[in-house]
């Protein structure tokens, strides 16, 4: 609003004026030549009196490239080829004059470069939004697409000026997309897609800048991601858009899995909360990843003994505060009065209650119950360091008398949540690995109803019968429960109650075997 | 039962990383070498 | 186990959003500089024609397996990407030196007949990128000002 007269004509008249010299043969390398005769040109304009001035020719610029690319786009027989070009011809031209203004804005101020990069992509960001908002189904992502990829690869040559800022120009793409984010500005969710999985993006995010400073930044964009896809995935309403967009994320996962499973190993928890639990298949690329240092045993080794695996007691790295998820504190407070001392002694019989005090309305809260799991277990764990974690040591124990309750007076949708909460732990060999293994064995071996077994077992098979990958704390639990006599797993009557059933876990104990 | 992941273009049993050549996530397979942007000496820029 | 859950009116408008983007992708060369001379056209091909990458792709070993000609296209057509970097690590080790004012490729074609400190002398061939062709040319000098 309140564009001082002029400014509109003023700016379209300087970009013009930069487009043609950018694309000029005197621009000289990197354009440089052209800048310094661009910014004096600038100066006599006064567009870099105040700062309120440069803002508004960021805005006004940003909105004529994108007028541009609508009307390129709208231009009937033109091949994507000759649309991209036209439209690429002013947006690198204007990606390079930002990313020089940055460089050279400031002397040696690094904090002048970063803060006109913020107030940059910030118009970047407002422009897009409103844009989404009014045009709506044809909105386009083109421009800003094109805008932000170019200038993240521009802020991110190798260049000792940029190398000096390249940790707050990273933290300020990730503000800006974390903005932008999928269910903000759905309309942009596939560009947005390829913005935070470019090759560049993820080099410098998550391997190059130093001491995986940038790994928390990056967790978030997947939570991020992980949350457009929930309803849909939660109801497996795979139309094509959002299979697309499926398809994506599995490929960005496959591509951390194989290149950094230890960030997937650090931020497995936040991305179970945010990942719907049939979403079985993803969860588990997820819950397979283990350090690269670790050579995992054969599952199928016949007599493993899981106690005497050399990692089985570490305590594998969580960068998520558990117990901030944990609310209300009076409810916290209980809990851990209860682990201590078994008291109050209503804290069992109003833990469902607890539970289902959900503020979105669905019945159960999931988060809560997840971080309900993994506290109780961490508490648990160390207490069982000198006997050691096994079946005959984790009870009787106040934990294992929260897991019961909750196996035994849960309905089915909240055994199946908490039940899953616990598989969500059986990941590489680890303390909670064995220590939630060890619970889901005691909890099926206790269980005084065929129901909380049978549940316990499909908790698990649901996690087998699809493609690979399959963790490995998953296959060593149903090994054990399918080998061990004392489960008698093949005597209950669910194993049997259908052809198909029965074919089926001859089928996986087979493999198994 | 989900995907076979084998099949998302992504060569899984590559020794090198996969994500200097990643192309996309709605790409059948990786980038080639004319497909990647490259900080090569100002002189090669020949055109 | 759990059913469907009812979209609220929020996700309805992210899932009609999300259609709508559906029907204008992103296109590969939108994260990529343009490329004047080979720019992307994608169109449609037999399905028995190889698509994806070969491994090992990326590597000197590859492109010093392929011809000068086909090093020559890859530097001049593929600019400023990988192939072209790739195209001159491979051209060097066949004794290729790029002269960066004529911006063409010299080897010698014997022992050059007089060095200095700043310029060789002698018989070259040299590939003409605008007459697509090795040329030879004698008493050529060779100033070290211009090797890259």
């Amino acid at each position: 609003f309140d564009d001082p007269a002029g400014l509109h004509e003023k700016t379209e008249f300087l970009l013009r004026e930069w487009v043609n010299m950018y694309h000029s043969p005197q621009a000289g390398r990197d354009s440089f030549k052209a800048f310094n005769a661009f910014v004096q040109q600038m100066h006599t304009q006064g567009i870099l009196k105040t700062d309120d001035l440069i803002t508004r020719f960021f805005r006004l610029c940003t909105e004529m490239c994108v007028d541009l690319c609508y009307r390129a786009l709208s231009e009937a027989g033109q091949s994507q080829t000759m649309i991209r070009a036209k439209c690429f011809h002013t947006l690198d031209a204007f990606v390079r004059l930002i990313a020089l203004l940055v460089k050279h804005s400031g002397d040696t101020n690094t904090v002048t470069k970063i803060n006109l990069l913020n107030k940059v992509l910030g118009i970047m960001a407002g422009v897009l939004l409103q844009d989404h908002e009014v045009r709506f189904a044809e909105f386009q992502q083109l421009p800003y697409h094109r805008i932000f990829i170019m200038l993240f690869i521009e802020l991110n040559a190798p260049e000792p000026i940029l190398e000096a800022i390249n940790f707050e120009v990273l933290t300020a793409f990730c503000h800006v997309f974390h903005i932008l984010r999928p269910a903000k500005a759905p309309g942009f969710a596939y560009a947005w897609l390829e913005l935070i999985s470019h090759r560049v993006f993820i080099g410098r995010l998550l391997a190059l800048t130093p001491n995986q400073r940038g790994w928390g930044f990056y967790a978030q964009l997947l939570v991020d991601l992980f949350k457009i896809l929930a309803p849909f995935l939660r109801n497996a309403d795979m139309t094509k858009p959002v299979q697309l967009l499926y398809k994506g994320t599995l490929r960005v996962l496959l591509v951390l899995l194989h290149d950094f499973p230890e960030f997937l190993c650090d931020y497995h928890y936040a991305f179970c909360d945010v990942i719907p639990p049939n979403c079985i298949q993803m969860r588990n690329l997820i819950l397979s990843a283990f350090p690269r240092t670790m050579r995992l045993p054969d599952p199928f080794t016949v007599n493993l003994v899981v106690e005497h695996l050399p990692d089985i007691n570490k305590a594998p790295r969580i960068l998520t505060n558990i117990v901030s998820l944990i609310q209300p504190a009076s409810f916290k407070k209980d809990l851990d009065s209860y682990l201590k001392s078994r008291a109050p002694i209503t804290f069992l019989s109003e833990l469902k209650s607890n539970l289902q005090a959900n503020p979105q309305g669905s019945r159960y809260d999931i988060p809560l119950i997840n971080a309900l799991v993994l506290y109780v277990g961490t508490q648990a764990i160390p207490l069982l360091q000198t006997k050691g974690v096994s079946m005959s040591t984790i009870a009787p124990s106040s934990h294992m008398d929260i897991f019961e309750n909750l196996a035994v007076n849960l309905d089915t949708e909240g055994r199946y949540l908490f039940l899953t909460a616990i598989a969500n732990q059986l990941r590489y060999p680890n303390s909670h690995t064995h220590y939630f293994s060890c619970a889901l064995l005691y909890l099926f071996r206790q269980a005084n109803d065929q129901t909380i077994q049978e549940l316990i077992t499909r908790v698990l098979l649901e996690r087998l019968i699809v493609n690979r990958p399959h963790p490995w704390g998953l296959l060593i639990t149903f090994i054990e429960l399918i080998k061990n006599q004392n489960f008698k797993f093949w005597d209950h009557e669910f194993v049997r109650c259908a052809p198909e059933i029965e074919k089926l876990f001859e089928n996986v104990a087979r493999s198994c075997y | 039962p989900g995907i076979d992941l084998t099949t998302l273009g992504l060569n899984l049993n590559s020794p090198e990383n996969l994500y200097s050549m990643f192309q996309s996530p709605f790409a059948e397979s990786a980038c080639r070498p004319q497909d990647i942007d490259y900080h090569v000496p100002a002189e090669y820029l020949t055109n | 186990p759990l059913g469907p859950i009812q979209l609220t009116k929020d996700q309805h408008y992210q899932l009609s959003n999300l259609e709508a983007a559906y029907h204008h992708l992103p296109h590969p060369s939108d994260s990529e500089r343009m490329r004047h001379f080979l720019p992307r056209n994608p169109c449609p091909t037999p399905t028995y024609y190889p698509s994806a990458t070969f491994p090992h792709a990326d590597t000197v070993e590859l492109y010093q397996r392929c011809s000068t000609e086909t090093l020559f296209f890859i530097f001049y057509y593929m600019e400023g990407t990988k192939a072209q970097y790739l195209a001159a690590k491979a051209l060097k080790k066949q004794s290729w030196r790029f002269h960066t004012k004529y911006m063409m490729w010299f080897q010698r074609h014997e022992e050059p007949k007089q060095i200095t400190e700043e310029y060789e002398q002698g018989t070259y061939i040299y590939f003409d990128y605008e007459k697509w062709g090795q040329k030879k040319k004698e008493g050529f000098t060779f100033e070290y000002r211009y090797l890259e």
